[in-house]
């Protein structure tokens, strides 16, 4: 990638992460995830997709396409929303990660 | 609460942080972008736009796909808990792309996790890149391919360089059962604006986190022109012959090449669309169309009045495969909105007796395309015109990354002698190619050079 792409590459790897959302107790019953971006570090501030929020919706998806509403407060979802904010690597072993279930991916040969 | 960062750039595949809580502070969306994405994805247009994460033949309920496009112009801001370890502050800090800022046509680098947090060993961070393919206030359209799980990732710019441009708002879009091959993206600067007044309007200690949030960066586009697009792209033109329009491209002031398919008939009264420097509609009449039986799907439009302040591009002289080209359309968006400007490469120039017949690129080429230029992105040099993308009749699929063109070359002289002298023999010529350039276009495999008797 040319060289004009070092520093824009360098921010999007740092500020890269995934957020995944599940319901409490559980955890394997179906996750939503999406990407997301770290707006501020310290306090940690991250920006997703509202996408992976509409099964916790406490008034149902149909309140994001009410005219006047630009926004929600975070109290909008369930009580169970659990949420979970990945980003890059560091030497923790593998180990640590919660194993999630591997979606059909597979490489067929070209 | 910190967010100890890895090394930037680090191998992939090493061993990742565990998962760090985090709670939702705010659902937030950018008015402008619904109000966008209605204008051109609602009404008529809607039954033919997928957006949904899957292809359109995929098993998704319905009130799953409801619930997706209600939520695509939807974002969150999430704050993370504290670990454990010290933090401290790392990394290139965030900075945003003031609206309007980034020229359509400009390179542009996605970075999001496909398939989100299934396989984030694999797949996170994993970059893509394009161009800023088209623009509707903060909606945003881009080449670079995305997958599902991207949602939410960043798309940033390289100059000014690692500005953040935009989130992506739907990484597959699919329009009359073809993949378009194209990211709808949410611009960052009016969704962190919307974000700042919502966080206004919550409990002080949520407030105080509006200051935290990256500030713009370089001169508001209210202090600048418009930023231009690409100078070569104000050539492409929107051409209507009744109800059938498509693209064009200006080869002279009063000249304007067109796809026989988009305006058939010598003679048809055309109007012809020119975005850049400024809008206007000038009428004009089809001077020539090759026949059906000619392989060169070529119209030649005579302009009612010159075209005022309309860059010519230079024609190309010579092709070289694997150069980055640009392809300038009015596919996906048609009238409403400007040309889209698509990336990617000269991926063949097919020859008949030395001569190049066919391209062939990598750009994304939609319906609506036709007749539209292809440009050399580094010298600007018009290459040839779009006239064709790929249909697998077997499957129905559409490849849009694989398109035809009929390079500059085969019409340069035609153009320019009539151009001069309004002498039509040269376009005339274009109906008698010989039989290797029709197998071409037939897209046959060119006959092999008959054995000639021994008698």
């Amino acid at each position: 990638m040319g060289r004009q792409w070092g520093p824009s590459m360098r921010t999007a790897e740092q500020a890269g992460c995934v957020v995944s959302a599940s319901r409490a107790g559980q955890p394997t019953a179906g996750s939503w995830s999406c990407s997301g971006v770290i707006l501020s570090r310290s306090p940690g501030l991250v920006l997703c997709h509202g996408g992976i929020f509409t099964p916790f919706l406490r008034a149902g998806s149909g309140c994001l396409t009410a005219a006047a509403t630009a926004f929600l407060p975070g109290d909008s979802c369930s009580d169970d929303l659990r949420l979970h904010v990945q980003w890059g690597p560091t030497a923790e072993s593998p180990a640590g990660r919660a194993e999630l279930g591997r979606p059909g991916l597979c490489t067929p040969q070209c | 609460a910190g967010l100890e960062p890895g090394p930037s750039s680090s191998p992939r595949g090493r061993p990742l942080q565990p998962p760090r809580p985090a709670e939702l502070l705010l659902l937030l969306s950018c008015p402008a972008f619904r109000a966008h994405f209605v204008r051109l994805f609602g009404g008529e247009a809607a039954e033919h736009w997928h957006f949904v994460s899957a292809a359109p033949d995929d098993e998704v309920s319905e009130e799953e796909e409801e619930d997706q496009l209600r939520a695509l112009g939807w974002f969150a801001l999430l704050r993370v808990h504290p670990g454990q370890e010290a933090e401290e502050e790392r990394g290139p800090a965030v900075a945003v792309a003031p609206l309007g800022t980034v020229p359509k046509g400009a390179p542009l680098l996605a970075c999001g996790s496909p398939f989100g947090a299934f396989c984030p060993d694999i797949f996170l961070n994993t970059l893509s890149r394009g161009v800023l393919s088209n623009s509707a206030g903060p909606l945003l359209l881009t080449d670079a391919r995305c997958l599902p799980g991207t949602e939410g990732g960043g798309v940033f710019a390289a100059r000014p360089a690692g500005a953040l441009v935009a989130l992506v708002a739907a990484p597959l879009c699919w329009k009359a059962r073809e993949w378009v091959g194209l990211t709808l993206l949410c611009a960052a600067a009016p969704l962190l604006q919307a974000a700042r007044m919502a966080l206004a309007s919550l409990p002080p200690d949520s407030a105080a986190l509006a200051a935290l949030l990256p500030p713009e960066v370089g001169t508001p586009p209210n202090l600048l022109l418009q930023v231009p697009g690409p100078p070569w792209a104000a050539a492409a033109m929107l051409v209507e012959c009744g109800t059938v329009w498509g693209s064009g491209v200006a080869v002279a002031p009063h000249l304007v090449v067109t796809c026989r398919h988009v305006a058939p008939r010598e003679a048809a009264k055309v109007l012809v669309h020119s975005i850049t420097p400024k809008s206007v509609a000038i009428w004009g009449c089809v001077v020539f169309a090759t026949q059906e039986t000619s392989p060169y799907d070529i119209a030649v439009v005579r302009l009612e009045e010159d075209l005022d302040g309309v860059p010519i591009p230079v024609p190309a002289e010579h092709f070289h495969e694997g150069e980055v080209v640009s392809v300038v359309g009015f596919g996906i968006f048609g009238q409403a909105c400007g040309p889209s400007v698509t990336s990617g490469i000269l991926s063949a120039v097919v020859q008949v007796d030395d001569t190049p017949v066919m391209l062939q690129t990598t750009c994304a080429v939609h319906s609506g395309s036709s007749g539209g230029p292809i440009f050399s992105t580094h010298s600007g040099d018009l290459l040839g015109i779009v006239t064709s993308n790929t249909r697998d009749n077997n499957t129905g699929a559409t490849y849009p990354h694989l398109n035809f063109s009929i390079p500059i070359t085969v019409l340069q002289p035609a153009l320019q002698r009539y151009s001069q002298t309004g002498d039509l023999g040269g376009l005339h010529e274009l109906d008698h190619a010989t039989e290797p350039v029709r197998v071409v276009w037939r897209l046959q495999r060119p006959l092999p050079q008959a054995p000639r008797s021994k008698l």
